[in-house]
C-alpha cells in the first residue's frame, strides 16, 4: 500500500429535521444555494454539479 | 462527493481530507430560521486507509464522538457509538447515532417502513476496470461530459436503468454520480489509482420491491468494479436484507468473510458484513 494516498473512504452524515410546515412542504429546499456553499465550505468541498426532482436535490462535491 | 437535500432530512457524504462534522453547526443555524429543528443525527464511516492524514475533527472515532456530541443540541440525548469490527483487521465500520425523545417514539410505532440503506466499500478494484475512471490527456471534455462517457462505458447506467444520473470525471482520475429514481437516490464515488483504490455505492431501497432486486443491484456493482475486498453496511429494521445481501454477493464469485450486528436508537439494525473475492 503506497505511504499516502487519496483518501477514497467516505464519511457520511445524516440529519433529520422536524417543524416542517405540510403545506409548503419544502422544508430544507428553501436554503439557497449560496448558503449550502458556505455550509459546504466549512467541510471544503464546493458544488460541481447539481440535479433535482419532484422529492429531493442532489449536488456532486468537489473531492 | 455528493449532498442530497429533502424537505426534512440532509445527506452529505465526503472523501478525502474534507472536514464534514464541521457542517453540522451552520446546518443546525440556518434550518432554524426556516423554523426546522433538528430531531436525529447518525454519523457514519469505513476505516480510513490513511488516518494519520485526517485532520481534526476526523483525528479519531472517539474524537469525532466527542465534537458530534458538544455541537448537537441538548434534546438529542439518546445516543450511541458503536465500532462494529471484522475479521479484516482494516475494515471496522463506525456508527454514531443520536435521537430525541419524539423519534424515539415514532420508532415504535408498527407502521413504520421497511426501507434500508446499502453502504458499500470496495478496494482493490479490478485494475482493467479501474482504467477507465481515468481521463485521457487534453480530451477536451468538461467534467460532466466526460462523467457521461464513464457512465456508459462501466454499464454503471445499468444498474438502475430507471434512475436519472448526475455524472461528473475529475481530472486527471476519479468519477462521482448521483442518482435519482422517484424518492430514492443513489450515489457511486470512485477512486481509481492502483495501491489505493477505492469505490463506493450507496442506495435506498424498499423490502416490498421483490426479492430479486436487491441481489441484482448487488451484482451489478460487483461486476462494474469486481474488487478484491468489500463491505456492505446495511440499515434497516429487518434483519432479512443481510442473508439477500450475502446470498447474492457469493454469486458473483465472493465469500462471505464476517458479519456484524448492532441496534441503534431510531436508525434501526445495522448489518456489517465483509466479502473476499474467490481467489
Amino acid at each position: 500500500m503506497a505511504a499516502s494516498g487519496f483518501e477514497g473512504i467516505e464519511k457520511r452524515l445524516e440529519l433529520h429535521f422536524s417543524g416542517d410546515d405540510p403545506m409548503i412542504g419544502i422544508g430544507l429546499r428553501q436554503l439557497s444555494f449560496q448558503t449550502l456553499e458556505e455550509i459546504l465550505r466549512e467541510v471544503q468541498c464546493t458544488v460541481v454539479s447539481s440535479v433535482g426532482n419532484h422529492f429531493f436535490d442532489s449536488y456532486v462535491l468537489s473531492e | 462527493s455528493s449532498l442530497f437535500v429533502y424537505p426534512t432530512k440532509i445527506i452529505i457524504k465526503t472523501c478525502g481530507t474534507t472536514q464534514l462534522l464541521k457542517s453540522v453547526r451552520p446546518l443546525i443555524h440556518y434550518s432554524s430560521n426556516l423554523g426546522l429543528s433538528l430531531s436525529s443525527c447518525k454519523y457514519s464511516r469505513g476505516s480510513f486507509i490513511f488516518p494519520k492524514s485526517q485532520p481534526y475533527p476526523h483525528t479519531s472515532f472517539q474524537d469525532e464522538v466527542v465534537y458530534l456530541q458538544n455541537v448537537l443540541p441538548k434534546n438529542l440525548c439518546y445516543d450511541k457509538a458503536s465500532l462494529m469490527p471484522s475479521k479484516l483487521s482494516t475494515h471496522t465500520w463506525h456508527v454514531f447515532s443520536a435521537t430525541d425523545e419524539s423519534h424515539l417514539m415514532f420508532m415504535h410505532q408498527p407502521s413504520t417502513p421497511t426501507t434500508f440503506t446499502f453502504e458499500i466499500c470496495m478496494t482493490e478494484l479490478d485494475s482493467v476496470l479501474a482504467r477507465k475512471f481515468f481521463r485521457g490527456p487534453n480530451d477536451g471534455k468538461t467534467g460532466g461530459s466526460a462523467g457521461k462517457v464513464m457512465t456508459e462505458m462501466t454499464r454503471i447506467c445499468d444498474i438502475n436503468p430507471k434512475a436519472h444520473i448526475c455524472d461528473f470525471a475529475f481530472d486527471p482520475c476519479g468519477y462521482s454520480m448521483n442518482g435519482l429514481d422517484g424518492e430514492k437516490y443513489s450515489t457511486i464515488h470512485v477512486t481509481p489509482e492502483e495501491g489505493f483504490s477505492y469505490a463506493s455505492f450507496e442506495c435506498v431501497g424498499s423490502l416490498c420491491e421483490g426479492g430479486g432486486y436487491i441481489g441484482d443491484v448487488l451484482k451489478k456493482v460487483v461486476q462494474v468494479f469486481r474488487p478484491g475486498t468489500m463491505s456492505v453496511s446495511t440499515t434497516c429494521s429487518s434483519r432479512e436484507v443481510a442473508a439477500r445481501v450475502a446470498k447474492a454477493v457469493e454469486q458473483v464469485g465472493m465469500n462471505c468473510r464476517s458479519c456484524t450486528v448492532d441496534e441503534f436508537p431510531v436508525v434501526g439494525t445495522v448489518v456489517f458484513q465483509t466479502f473476499t473475492t474467490r481467489r
